[in-house]
This record gives structure tokens, sequence and C-alpha cells, in this order.
């Protein structure tokens, strides 16, 4: 038996949202400590990675762990029937068919319920080794949102190289080429900080295009955390309040 | 020039 309830669905909703145009057949694990979810792309050059913590919800009980195998597109539009305001209720049953999902609005009365049919998906699971990054960078994630989206529409890639003194995104494309460079700031106006945390530079390149569908999920933090390793990919990092941590890890762009 | 890599080269399958 599981059952979650989470008081604020919206923020669910927002998850779902901000993974369905990378992944399409996920399992779910449910575990009895929370719910957790690690799928790829299906060109293999994105994953994402949910974790979410018990003690963020309102209610959980989960008996023993659990794969949910769901159609994200199938989720995404279940979610549409959920008002902002809403409360989310996820239930399934031992050896379930279904996920059951309740919306329910203790303000105006309304209770939404839909049993969504679970697939089964034979997903290669990959293990991401513990990383050392040696650049992380701590960014407003609607100022990161908007200089992906701005340095797009001038080049498919961008190169993102750190150091001690400030974080670069450079372009170069048909148009020309610049960058945008961000220092290193801890002014007193918390959403105006970037913070850089460097022991070693790093120089990659990657496609802009992935950050653009990460950076949906710049609506459920404030700041977006990058981890850049020279050998490793890319980590977008978004922290949930109280609930738990959305990642994406994106491979770069490999100059022959 | 440059290639996209894959996750696959830096994660291995467990």
């Amino acid at each position: 038996m599981f059952e979650a309830k989470l008081t604020e669905g919206l923020i669910l909703k927002k998850i779902v949202e901000s993974i369905k145009d990378i992944v399409t057949d996920v399992n779910i694990d449910i575990s009895p400590s929370g719910i957790s979810l690690q799928a790829m792309d299906s060109s293999h050059v994105a994953l994402v990675s949910l974790n979410l913590s018990m003690d963020g919800f309102e209610h959980y009980r989960a008996d023993t762990n659990m794969v949910l195998g769901v159609s994200i597109a199938n989720l995404a539009k279940v979610m549409k029937l959920a008002d902002n305001n809403d409360q989310i209720t996820l239930q399934a049953d031992q050896e379930a068919t279904h996920l059951k999902i309740i919306f329910e609005n203790p303000k105006t009365e309304r209770t939404t319920e839909f049993n969504l049919n679970l697939i089964t998906i034979d997903s290669e699971h990959l293990a991401i080794p513990e990383t050392e990054y040696s650049s992380v960078v701590t960014i407003n994630s609607g100022e990161f949102s908007k200089i992906c989206k701005e340095l797009f529409s001038l080049s498919e890639t961008v190169q993102i190289t750190t150091n001690t003194d400030y974080v670069q995104f450079s372009v170069e494309g048909e148009v020309g080429s610049g960058q945008v460079r961000l220092g290193h700031n801890d002014s007193e106006k918390k959403e105006d900080q970037t913070i850089l945390e460097v022991s070693e530079s790093v120089q990659q390149q990657f496609a802009i295009r992935y950050l653009n569908m990460f950076n949906k999920a710049s609506t459920l933090s404030s700041f977006t955390r990058l981890c850049l390793h020279q050998e490793q990919p890319l980590v977008v990092e978004f922290k949930i309040d109280n609930l738990g941590v959305l990642k994406y890890f994106l491979a770069p762009k490999i100059s022959d | 020039k440059t290639n996209q890599a894959r996750l696959d080269c830096f994660f291995k399958a467990g």
C-alpha cells in the first residue's frame, strides 16, 4: 500500500511539466522514505533525476518498495485536471495496475479522481558516480533561464567557462560571437546573488536546447545550481524547498 | 566542429 498527500499540489504539477519534454515513460520508485525517479531522454544525452523526501508530504505511507511505470505524457494530461490550489494524493495498492490520483480543493469542496493505468517499462538504470564537482555555480533561476533562452536565438551551443572570478556563457554562430559573464556576487539582495565555488576551472560546451528544457523547472526554485567537472556531464539542479531536489544531467559536446 | 556525447560514455549501466 502506498499513499502520499502533498498539500501544495502545484509543486507536483510543476515537476511533471518540467520533465515531460525530456522523458516519455518513467519508472517511479516508491520507498518507505520517499519517491524517486531516474530516466534518460531517448537520445541518451540528458537524464532526469528526482528525489522527494517523505518529510515534505502532509501524509506519507509506503509499506514496501514499489515501482510504478507511468507515461509522463498521460500523467501531464491528468495533472491538467488539477487546480493550482489543489492538494494532491497519490495512491497505489501492492501489485497495482493503476495509480490513483486525487485532487482536492478544501475551499471549493471540489474533488477530482483519476485512475492512471500503469505500464511496464524496461528501462536502463544508470549508476551515476559520486563526483566532486570542481566548479559549482549558484545563480538566480530566472536569470539563468533568460540567458539560455536569449543565447539560443543566436547559437545552438553554449560554452560554459568557470574560474575563481566569473562564470561565462559564450556563443559563436552565423550572427557573430559574444558572451555573458557573471562575477561572484554575494550582495545583500539574495535573489541577485551569484555564488561561485571553483576549485578548478572548467570549460565545456553544451546544447542550449536541453538547457532550455531543464529551465522549465525554474518555477520550482529561486536558484539553479550548475555543477561542472571537466570530465563529467553537467548537473543542473533545482532544490525544492522542504521536499527534495530535481536534477538534470547533460552530456557535453566534444570537439573533434 | 563538435559532437554530442552520450551519457552512457560517463555513467555505467547498473
